[in-house]
């Protein structure tokens, strides 16, 4: 890239644009000659505790009605493979010790990988924590987005909106979080373009509180330490293999096309994630094996 | 058939709504695990079954799987021994390109070949500090050996081999270094 501050790593019709940092700035779609500004973030919401109900198993209930940035400094490594094209990617540790990312892109697909560790979320202070991971757009998404239902159609969501009912708004951050089973997306009509991330487990999801046009928030991580009162009675408080708490290892696959194309993309891209090629290894002797 | 139906009902207890939303007890979570994991075991019991019904008679080689790929860690391939892989494509279409990735340990030179003793380009990526210190995680893994495999058939599987040297090969798995963008 001509910019010196900038890294450019090209998909097959993607150019992700990187800050001297390491941080995601942009993406550029070739073939529509179109692009959109981005960033990713992890930032956390304390649960509720307290005297009130609380933040549980089968509640999310943030404290507060804002996030809080999980982390700041970054520190990033570019691994490039200028021979083969194999690998593309980007390892970001963050300044605290429990998050870290590798994002990676490939030559022959049009998606951005998101591989990320969480955990074990630090407790000492005695406030439970659920982190979300946002991916932040300038796409102008009126306020709406879309989620799937167990894979199948994708539904129509509106921020403190019901559509059968007049929506009085008594929890305004968990009210608009809905079931993410497979993907959630935006969409900006009047550029005809739309983002969709792909989950690779159920999740839940939103626009961000922040800013509700142009972001998608997906709930990664919890960990909790009171009960909610609805019947599991015990804290959403994993032990892990060690007994500080849950790490969890997932990933996201951010999609970019315009709003026809799109799922043509995202539903065979879903089956591919669900059903990955079993590997196994055997010890027959490769004569035997011709 | 037996070992099948253990599956089915392990997944018939998995949709229980707690299983399903994560609201169970921490004791019953750790049992759904077991159960899911010896339902496991017993499917790739079937799958080792097929494969001898297919492979020479004299042929008693049992499958490793690689269950804690998720965490970059496999026991098999990190012992530093040339393998055979095998990769099954349980999609009802073609995969084009498939990256592979397979935790190794580090010191000696890896090389991928196809079917047709055709060499693969494939290259080592370190596995960041963030991975390797997952609670739990025991693995001499240092890196991934990274490949292509161009084409697996729809229900198909391909076959790779993964050869281990100590003397580096013509064709070596190459190094990818890192780049610090602020330098």
């Amino acid at each position: 890239n001509d910019d010196k501050s900038k890294w450019q790593v090209l998909t097959k019709n993607l150019i992700v644009e990187f800050y001297s940092n390491g941080t995601i700035s942009r993406i550029f779609i070739d073939k529509l000659h179109q692009s959109i500004s981005i960033s990713n973030e992890f930032r956390l919401y304390h649960g509720a505790g307290g005297t009130g109900r609380h933040s549980g198993a089968y509640i999310f209930r943030p404290n507060e009605q804002k996030t809080f940035p999980v982390t700041n400094k970054i520190k990033s490594t570019f691994f490039i493979d200028r021979k083969y094209h194999i690998v593309q990617e980007v390892h970001q540790q963050f300044d605290s010790s429990f998050v870290g990312q590798i994002i990676r892109m490939d030559k022959y697909n049009d998606n951005v990988e998101f591989d990320f560790v969480v955990g074990p979320i630090p407790v000492n202070d005695q406030i439970g924590k659920e982190i979300v991971v946002r991916y932040k757009t300038d796409l102008e998404n009126d306020e709406t987005f879309y989620t799937d239902a167990n894979g199948r159609q994708m539904l129509r969501r509106r921020w403190n909106y019901r559509p059968s009912w007049k929506y009085n708004v008594q929890e305004p951050i968990s009210g608009n979080y809905y079931p993410v089973n497979s993907r959630i997306a935006i969409r900006d009509e009047k550029q005809s373009l739309q983002m969709t991330i792909m989950t690779d487990r159920s999740q839940g999801g939103s626009l961000s509180p922040e800013q509700i046009n142009g972001s998608i928030d997906i709930m990664i991580h919890r960990r909790l330490l009171h009960d909610d009162y609805f019947g599991v009675g015990e804290a959403l408080n994993e032990p892990g293999v060690d007994g500080h708490g849950l790490v969890i290892r997932g990933k996201h696959l951010l999609l970019l096309n315009s709003i026809k194309q799109s799922a043509s993309e995202h539903r065979p891209l879903a089956q591919q994630m669900f059903m990955e090629p079993i590997i196994s290894f055997t010890s027959i002797e490769s004569n035997k094996q011709a | 058939e037996m070992n099948l139906t253990k599956m089915r009902e392990a997944m018939g207890v998995m949709q229980h709504h707690d299983a399903v939303t994560g609201t169970e007890k921490q004791h019953v979570a750790f049992n759904y695990a077991k159960m899911l994991d010896s339902a496991m075991l017993q499917c790739r019991h079937i799958i080792n079954e097929s494969y001898k019904k297919l492979l020479p008679k004299s042929s008693t080689s049992e499958h490793e799987f690689c269950p804690y790929l998720n965490i970059s860690s496999c026991p098999t391939t990190e012992m530093g021994e040339s393998r055979i892989i095998y990769l099954y494509n349980p999609l009802g279409h073609r995969l084009i390109n498939h990256t592979v990735r397979l935790p190794i340990k580090n010191g000696y030179y890896y090389r991928i070949q196809d079917q047709n003793n055709q060499s693969v380009p494939s290259v080592l990526v370190p596995i960041p500090e963030f991975v390797q210190k997952i609670p739990g995680r025991k693995s001499v893994a240092t890196k991934e050996l990274v490949f292509r495999v161009p084409v697996i058939e729809p229900l198909g599987i391909t076959t790779m081999y993964m050869y281990v040297d100590k003397n580096e090969q013509p064709n070596s798995a190459i190094e990818i270094k890192g780049e610090n963008p602020d330098d």
